[in-house]
This record gives C-alpha cells, sequence and structure tokens, in this order.
C-alpha cells in the first residue's frame, strides 16, 4: 500500500458517498444517470468475486464489502426509492453500446481465459467507460449541479491518484499491470475536459456548471 | 512483470 493508492481509494469512497448523501438528502435523483451506476454495481461485483475465497487484508475486505453495499444503496435509491423523481428520457446512452465492446474484448484481451480473470478484465473495462452515461446526460442537459460535478471530480481523481500508484509501485517492487494502466489512463482522459469545466466553472464559485 | 491470480488493489 502507498499513499497515492490510499488517497485514490479514499476519494473513491467520497465520491461515492458525496453522490448517496445528495440523493437521500435532496429525495431525488435528478441529473443522475441511474445506467452508470448499475454499470459501477457490476463494475464492483465482477471484480470483488474473490471476496471470499482470497484474503488480502482486512482493509481489502472491508473496503470491498463498503464499495459493494453503497453502489447497490445508490442503485437502490435511484430505481426504486426515489425512482419518481428519475427522468430516463435523460439517461437515454445505449449501454450495449458499451457492454458489448467490453465483452467482446475482456475474451480476447485477458491474463488468463478462466471465469474469474476474464470477468475481472471485463470489470477493468467497463469501469473506464462507466461514466460515459453520466457525461452524456451532462452534455444533453447542458447542466450539472454543484454537487453532481464534485462526485465526478473526486471520481475522476480517484484513477488519476491510481495511476500514481502504478508509476510508484513499477519503480519500487516492479510491478506493472498492463491491463489496469492501459484501462485506467483511458478511464481518466476521459475526465480530461470534464476537469478544465470544473477548475474553470465550479470553482470559480459559479454554483450550476453549464456547458458552453 | 504480467499480473494474475493475487490481485491486491481495489
Amino acid at each position: 500500500m502507498n499513499i497515492f493508492r490510499l488517497a485514490g481509494d479514499v476519494c473513491h469512497l467520497v465520491a461515492i458517498i458525496i453522490l448517496l448523501l445528495k440523493i437521500w438528502r435532496s429525495r431525488s435523483c435528478a441529473g443522475i444517470s441511474g445506467k452508470s451506476q448499475v454499470l459501477f454495481a457490476i463494475v464492483f461485483t465482477t471484480r470483488y468475486l474473490d471476496l471470499f475465497t482470497v484474503f488480502i487484508s482486512p482493509y481489502n475486505t472491508i473496503m470491498k464489502v463498503v464499495f459493494l453495499a453503497l453502489s447497490y444503496a445508490t442503485v437502490y435509491l435511484i430505481y426504486m426509492r426515489f425512482r419518481n423523481t428519475f427522468n430516463s428520457e435523460n439517461d437515454s446512452f445505449r449501454l450495449e453500446f458499451l457492454l458489448v465492446p467490453v465483452i467482446g474484448l475482456s475474451f480476447l484481451e485477458n491474463y488468463a481465459f478462466t471465469p474469474l480473470e476474464i470477468l475481472w478484465t471485463f470489470s477493468i473495462f467497463l469501469e473506464s467507460v462507466a461514466i460515459m452515461p453520466q457525461l452524456f446526460m451532462i452534455t444533453k442537459t447542458g447542466e450539472a449541479e454543484s454537487i453532481t460535478t464534485h462526485y465526478l471530480f473526486f471520481l475522476g481523481l480517484y484513477r488519476a491518484l491510481y495511476i500514481a500508484n502504478w508509476v510508484w509501485r513499477y519503480h519500487t517492487e516492479g510491478f506493472f499491470d498492463q491491463i489496469a494502466v492501459v484501462s485506467g489512463v483511458v478511464q481518466t482522459i476521459f475526465y480530461i475536459d470534464f476537469f478544465y469545466l470544473y477548475v474553470t466553472k465550479v470553482l470559480r464559485g459559479r454554483g450550476k456548471m453549464t456547458l458552453p | 512483470e504480467r499480473v494474475t491470480g493475487r490481485k491486491d488493489e481495489l
């Protein structure tokens, strides 16, 4: 464990909690893409299948359980509890455009052709595009509440910190996970234009972020 | 090296 990965996990947890609290306190999921949240729940489910078979550390196990619980709680709030506030017509991204390439690629490019490895690879590739429905919704509605932008900021920052973690681990322990690194770089690239908007718009106290 | 099996990252 190094400071970059710990900071990354904390940012990831903060992002998930920001979104969950926003939905719970405002009792509304307006402006939130339910599809992205479903994809994140799938990412955690397919990645943490070794939750009961491989023990790494108490931290690892606890964080996996927390991420699974919070992501399913978020999906529950969106599609069950506050479903009457869910504007599905804005959440119109075609998930098959993401799932088909990701499933195909995880069968082509993986470390081992075993169910657990393929599902892990699928979760890594899926995570890199899981935010697309949310970013698509923001470009479609042309705006995002500031709390949603804070959520996206921490979510993007988490994987950027993981890249720093991979650089650190490569130089200190020769660790190199090609699939995770390539996918993580692609994922972070998707956030770059958002980071620009976030810094120029939201942090200047503009409250709501309206796209040009 | 390529990593398989033990995955210690979240």
